[in-house]
């Protein structure tokens, strides 16, 4: 763990007044192959180290405490301030507010579109769940399931549709019907397939959502940033949810993610239960990506 | 040894590059500097880096007499591919004229069985199902003697997604295999962990806290297809003597192939 291994190189830095370029080089390097294990991204990392150098260098060090324990504070510090500017609410806006899901296969839509909907159901709105994957076999199933378990209204398709003529009747029916929230789930796709992301800015372009939220995995790997640059390009991310935060992923790509894109970060899933669905805090992100 | 033309070299940069961008674990990388001596040399040799690398990953034991039917069990955390990838397994075995069985024990998420069902369908197999909330383990009882009556060649059995880290799943993961052991001696046969190939550095402890629990003897890796490279699996090989058996590359019944360490390397390096 970062804290624990750096505490080690750190304490060979002791004694000394002022943190120089020199006397830290050895600990940024292994602070960026502690990143690198949390998963934040190869560049991320880099810019990340640059910029706790800029600020460290030169600084003097306070009473009391080591130069190692200074520059790993200043960077406990400086990645609690990026994650807290990361955090947003979802934009309360429209009737019906509008929500799209998107993301990898598997990442966790379907369930957080049911987690989100059970959410704003409980804080009386009126929610309509719009099964858009039409491709995976019994999606539409899943969600009707799931709608069914929280007393949620949810509209499938009917024979021929494709997404994007269910998309454009659940448009009619949520204005039509009065709905507070239309949430709009979507099939999975992955960020080098051209034709299911111009299927997903086509689908975009006709719902004109409010929010269009990636759902991440939170154990995803160095392709984070790629991915949400890729579905950023295509449908103009206004935050993410990073999902399965209940397993013991560092998740990094939290912070990849915001620092490439500048997606806010919403929420965080945290379990397979429709109630399993919390707010982000960037302090507990913080100390989880440092270990 | 330098043929008439000096070899290319990778500088060190390139290749950490390269590497972690693939998500291969840094102590690996930094090892892999280490012992091709890119410092001194002033960098690598692309080939060199190649054979290093696939000299990690461990080769699939030697087919050998396998029991009919073959009992193989796919385990993996939540979203993996566990159910598409046991889809793929059984239109595999129906490629080669031999007669699957599927059996559906994600008795717990929305409509997993349907899933396992609707695919059953199109491939042309049959699959042993159990009600929601089911117990898994006996619905996995029930496939196993199913499978030894109809004689059929293979029995996929699909369970339910489940985070590593809830020691209560992992039981009934144990539970799940003890009854099919029950239903035939020396079952399961194989026991599979299903890992997206998008993962990072948790792809190790996933796969170390599911061989903790059961019986792994091989990996299979999915959205191989993707933009995420697997880098994971040398950690895979050198920490845990798990062989990755096959990759997932889309969404259809066709698309699984088996593992083939050298192409997977090269495909890796770029
Ligand atoms: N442990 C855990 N499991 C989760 C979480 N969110 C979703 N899941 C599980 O992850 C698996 C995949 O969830 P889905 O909702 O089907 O994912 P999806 O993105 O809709 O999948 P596709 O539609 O195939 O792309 C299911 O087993 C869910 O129960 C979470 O926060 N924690
Ligand atoms: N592109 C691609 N998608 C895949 C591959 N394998 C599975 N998928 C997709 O990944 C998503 C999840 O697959 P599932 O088979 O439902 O995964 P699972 O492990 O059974 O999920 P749970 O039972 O909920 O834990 C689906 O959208 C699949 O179509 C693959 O090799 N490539
Ligand atoms: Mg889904
Ligand atoms: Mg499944």
């Amino acid at each position: 763990a970062l804290t624990n291994s750096l505490q080690a190189v750190f304490r060979r830095l002791r004694g000394q007044g002022t943190l120089t370029e020199a006397n830290i080089e050895a600990a940024l390097r292994e602070v960026r192959t502690a990143l690198l294990e949390a998963d934040v991204n190869f560049q991320v990392a880099q810019d990340f180290i640059e910029q706790v150098r800029r600020r460290c260098v030169g600084e003097e060090v306070l009473r009391g405490i080591t130069p190692g324990q200074q520059v790993i504070r200043r960077i406990y510090e400086q990645l609690v301030e990026l994650l807290g500017r990361a955090r947003r609410d979802v934009k309360w806006a429209g009737r019906p507010m509008t929500v799209l899901l998107v993301g990898l296969n598997g990442s966790g839509k379907t369930t957080t579109a049911a987690k989100l909907a059970k959410r704003w159901s409980a804080e009386r709105r009126k929610v309509l769940l719009v099964a858009c994957d039409l491709k995976r076999p019994a999606a539409v199933d899943q969600l009707r399931r799931l709608a069914e378990r929280i007393g949620v209204d949810m509209i499938g398709p009917e024979p021929g549709d494709t997404p994007a003529t269910l998309a454009a009747r659940a448009v009619r029916k949520a204005q039509r019907e009065l709905y507070d929230v239309a949430i709009y789930d979507t099939a999975g796709r992955l960020d080098v397939d051209d034709e299911l992301l111009a299927e997903l800015r086509e689908l975009r372009d006709l719902i004109r959502p409010h929010n269009v939220i990636l759902v991440l995995d939170a154990a995803v790997g160095q392709s984070a940033v790629r991915v949400a640059q890729r579905f950023h390009e295509t449908a103009g991310l206004t935050g993410l949810i990073l999902t399965k935060l209940d397993g013991d992923a560092r998740g990094g790509a939290a912070l990849s993610v915001h620092a490439a894109t500048g997606c806010p970060i919403l929420m965080v899933g945290v379990g397979e239960k429709l109630d399993d669905l919390e707010p982000f805090h960037p302090d507990r992100m913080a100390s989880r990506i440092l270990g | 040894q330098r043929g008439a033309a000096p070899e290319e070299r990778w500088p060190v940069e390139r290749v950490e590059e390269a590497l972690y961008a693939a998500d291969v674990a840094p102590s690996l990388v930094m090892e892999a500097i280490e012992r091709l001596g890119a410092r001194r040399e002033g960098g690598v040799v692309p080939q060199r880096l190649a054979e290093h690398l696939a000299g990690l990953l461990v080769e699939p034991p030697a087919p050998g007499s396998v029991r009919r039917p073959r009992v193989v069990v796919l385990v993996g955390t939540n979203g993996s591919g566990k159910t598409t990838t046991c889809a793929k397994l059984a239109w595999r075995s129906r490629q080669t004229g031999r007669r699957p069985l599927l059996c559906a024990a994600d008795t717990f998420r929305a409509a997993g069985s349907d899933q396992l069902r609707l695919w059953a369908d199109r491939i042309g197999c049959d699959v042993v199902t159990g009600a929601t909330g089911a117990d898994a383990a006996a619905v996995a009882f029930d496939a196993v003697t199913a499978a030894v009556r109809r004689n059929a060649d293979e029995l996929y059995v699909d369970t339910a997604g489940r985070m590593h880290t809830r020691e209560p799943l992992l039981q009934e993961l144990q539970k799940l295999i003890r009854s099919v052991r029950k239903a035939r001696e020396g079952a399961p046969d194989d026991c599979w962990l299903v890992l997206d190939a998008a993962l990072g550095r948790n792809a190790l402890s996933q796969a170390s806290a599911f061989a903790g629990a059961v019986p792994l003897n091989g990996a299979i890796i999915t959205k191989l297809d993707g933009s995420a490279k697997a880098g994971f699996v040398f950690s895979l090989g050198r920490e845990l003597r798990i062989p990755v058996l096959y990759a997932g590359l889309g969404e259809s019944p066709e698309d699984l192939v088996e593992f083939d360490r050298r192409r997977f390397v090269r495909s890796l390096l770029g």
